[in-house]
């Protein structure tokens, strides 16, 4: 563990539970991508199999279950709980386009052709997508809520320290994944506008508005 | 190839 994947891992959970709040709190999901949400479940449950399997720190098995259960009870609210305030209208974005690419990849490009590790690629490639369909809901609505926008800056930023993460395991640990690092950064780059955005207007006290 | 390690990462 190093301070970068640790400050990675607290920023993923805060986007988790910002999200949650959000949802819980204003008892509405509009402006949220349930097909996100959907995506980032099936992120978890594919890469955290080994829940079964293996056992490596309490950290690690602590994490995965809230990450687990916490993408499940955000699909749970959006879809079932507040169904009412879910914006169907404009969350439109294909995952079927996001979800078979994933799967040939990592059929194609893993590391060890087993179920678990195949499943474990897949999950690296969907993750790395899994936001079109929010990014793409917010370019059609033209702005997002500042607690929405937050989510967005704490959940593009997790994987953006994963790459100080990886830099720093690199040089010190002699350790590499690429599969991980090439998806990380594709994942990162897809932020990158909305950074910009975040950066100079929100953080501004601007509403996150999209040029039209 | 080497043996897999176990992804040790979230």
């Amino acid at each position: 563990m190093n301070i970068f994947r640790l400050l990675g891992d607290l920023s993923h959970l805060l986007a988790i539970i910002i999200l949650l709040l959000k949802i819980w709190k204003t008892r509405s999901c509009a402006g949220i991508s349930g097909k996100s949400q959907i995506l980032f479940a099936i992120v978890y449950t594919t890469r955290y199999l080994d829940l079964l399997t293996t056992y490596i720190s309490a950290y690690n098995t602590v994490m995965k279950l809230v990450f687990i259960v916490a993408s499940y009870a955000t699909v749970y609210l959006m879809y079932v709980k507040f169904k009412a305030t879910y914006d169907h209208n404009h969350d439109t974005f294909r995952i079927e386009f996001l979800l078979v690419p994933a799967l040939i990849l990592a059929l194609l490009i893993n590391h060890e052709f087993t179920v678990l590790e195949v499943l474990w690629t897949f999950s690296i490639y969907l993750e790395s997508v899994a936001i079109l369909p929010q990014l793409f809901l917010v370019s059609k609505t033209g702005e997002a809520e500042s607690i929405t926008s937050h989510y967005l800056f704490a959940l593009g930023s997790y994987r953006a320290l994963y790459l100080l993460n990886w830099v720093y395991r690199y040089f010190v640990e002699d350790h590499y994944e690429l599969i991980a690092i090439v998806a990380g950064v594709v994942q990162t780059i897809l932020y990158c506008d909305f950074f910009y955005l975040y950066i100079t207007k929100v953080l501004k006290g601007k509403k996150l508005q999209l040029p039209a | 190839a080497a043996p897999v390690e176990d992804h040790d990462e979230l």
